[in-house]
């Protein structure tokens, strides 16, 4: 058996200018998970670190840089599975939070629940003492770019066959 | 989306996904993501996925959950990824992409959509790639 970590930064069109800095997020975001698995660390601690470096990077669609909905408002979603004991934690619509694989984590950490979305995350959230941020400071000059360019060439109910 | 999954010294396997959802997206939706077996799988048995791409066609095949599936009828990562792909594919015309383990450390980063940047570490050496057959 091998220890590995595979990291993907999603399977939506990446405009030319900025593949490069989605090659460079995606490999050091892998380089810290696999630094954790070096370490002895978990496989759950090596993807939640993972992740949480994709989310602090604005140039991916997860945390701050996240898409903005019809509102122009962030709202993200996020789940972590254990393979050893099929624990589950996710969180859904949650609009302040800076990491909110963290949070999922926590969900399955500390509740019986597999999944907490909208104000009830952000209760649970804050009754465990996870810091709530300005939803403006998840939203970056791209994402807002994107949302206006977006709303003002289609019709707002067209939304099939967008990539998350 | 972003995602990732992961195996460790002990053989156990663990996924891990995030997203922003999709552009212009109805206020209250929730996609593939935080559904178990959507966004993610993992089960020491068979492996972990983490998965991305058209969430809504993602969950009517339950996408993460039908690799590994095929991972459990003997299907290697990377044939189990690319059939469940493909069966999105057919079946309700979505595109996406896959990143795959089995507890062995076998792994795969498949997708059908044009582009998916991902990497994998093992053996202290990083594979990466961004369009298909990289």
């Amino acid at each position: 058996m091998l220890p590995v970590v595979v990291v993907h930064g999603g399977a939506s069109d990446i405009p030319k200018g900025r593949t490069g800095k989605s090659v460079s997020g995606v490999r050091s975001a892998a380089r810290a998970g696999y630094t954790i698995l070096q370490g002895g660390g978990s496989s759950m601690d090596a993807v939640v670190e993972a992740v949480t470096q994709l989310e602090n990077n604005p140039f991916f669609s997860a945390g701050c840089g996240s898409v903005l909905n019809i509102k122009g408002e962030v709202e993200m979603d996020a789940i972590v599975m254990d393979g050893k004991t099929l624990g589950s934690g996710a969180v859904s619509a949650v609009r302040n939070i800076t990491n909110p694989i963290q949070l999922a984590r926590l969900v399955m950490d500390k509740t019986s629940h597999t999944l907490l979305t909208a104000e009830g995350a952000n209760q649970f959230a804050r009754s465990i003492g996870v810091p709530e941020v300005p939803p403006e400071s998840l939203i970056t000059e791209y994402s807002r770019m994107c949302w206006e360019k977006d709303l003002a060439a289609n019709p707002a109910e067209c939304q099939m066959w967008k990539m998350g | 989306t972003v995602g990732a999954v992961a195996v460790d010294n002990e053989g156990n396997v663990a996924c891990a996904t995030s997203t922003g959802g999709v552009l212009n997206k109805m206020e209250g939706r929730v996609g593939d993501t935080p559904c178990i077996g959507c966004g993610g799988y993992a089960d020491n048995q068979v492996g972990a996925v983490s998965a991305t791409g058209h969430g809504e066609a993602n969950m009517r095949v339950t996408l993460a959950r039908l690799v590994l599936f095929h991972m459990e009828q003997g299907q290697s990562v990377e044939a189990a990824s690319d059939l469940s792909l493909a069966y999105m594919k057919s079946r309700v015309g979505g595109l996406g992409g896959v990143v795959t383990v089995d507890p062995q450390g076998q792994w795969a980063a498949r997708f059908s959509s044009l582009q998916m940047p991902w990497v994998a570490a093992q053996k202290d050496a990083l594979h990466y790639g961004l369009y298909t057959g990289e």
